[in-house]
């Protein structure tokens, strides 16, 4: 462990708490994509397959059963609970996430470490990972006022693969055998896709106005 | 450290 994967950690910690925080306390969903939600709930299925087999660390499966009870917590209560439903935007969320999936599944069937069940899901989670915050750029660009929470959560939830790159980085150089390009450059793609927004988020904050993406 | 080929980040 590294201070930029702690850092990492903490922050994907803090940008799934900002978003549980908005839709439990002032129960509305609104501006947060489904799409997306469901996204990363199948990212954290597919990647912590190994949760039960392979013990790391108590920080480790902790975090796992976090981010596995929280995204699956949140697709629940954006589709089931009466009140959060209510604020969804269904009409604006309308990016059909099959066309993220299948994608990614046929690119890791193609690209991974070893042909087996595992690591070709394990390969799928991180290359569904990298795009996975697509439909929420796209409802953000549709949703003409961003409120800050939500602002806040998309801003967390791209700087902890930032921070993650230089875990990377760190562990190339420090650690002989440490080579993953799978994990590098999807982590890459990932970070940048947030390019644009965290440009605006920048300037939002800078000239302290309300967020707007430009359409 | 787990042996280079275990997964072992988040």
């Amino acid at each position: 462990m590294n201070i930029f994967r702690l850092a990492g950690d903490m922050t994907h910690l803090m940008s799934v708490l900002v978003l549980l925080l908005k839709i439990h306390t002032i129960k509305s969903c609104a501006g947060i994509s489904l799409k997306t939600q469901e996204l990363y709930a199948l990212v954290f299925a597919t990647r912590y397959l190994d949760i039960f087999t392979d013990f790391i660390s108590v920080y480790n499966t902790i975090m796992k059963l976090i981010f596995l009870g929280s995204s699956f917590s949140i697709v629940w209560y954006m589709r089931r609970h009466k009140l959060v439903r209510r604020s969804y935007d269904k009409e604006q969320d309308t990016f059909r996430h099959f066309f993220l999936v299948l994608p990614c599944l046929l690119l890791a069937l193609v690209m991974n470490e070893k042909f087996t069940f595992k690591e070709v899901m394990w390969a799928f989670s991180l290359y569904l990972e990298a795009v996975a915050i697509l439909p929420q750029l796209v409802l953000l660009q549709r949703t003409k006022n961003i409120d800050n929470l939500t602002g806040q959560y998309v801003f967390l939830l791209g700087a902890y693969r930032a921070f993650y790159i230089f875990n990377w980085i760190y562990r190339y150089f420090t650690e002989p055998h440490y080579v993953h390009w799978i994990t590098w450059i999807s982590g890459l793609v990932q970070t940048l896709l947030y390019a644009d927004f965290f440009y605006y988020y920048f300037n939002s904050w800078k000239n302290n106005v309300k967020l707007h993406l430009p359409a | 450290s787990a042996t280079p080929d275990v997964k072992d980040e988040l």
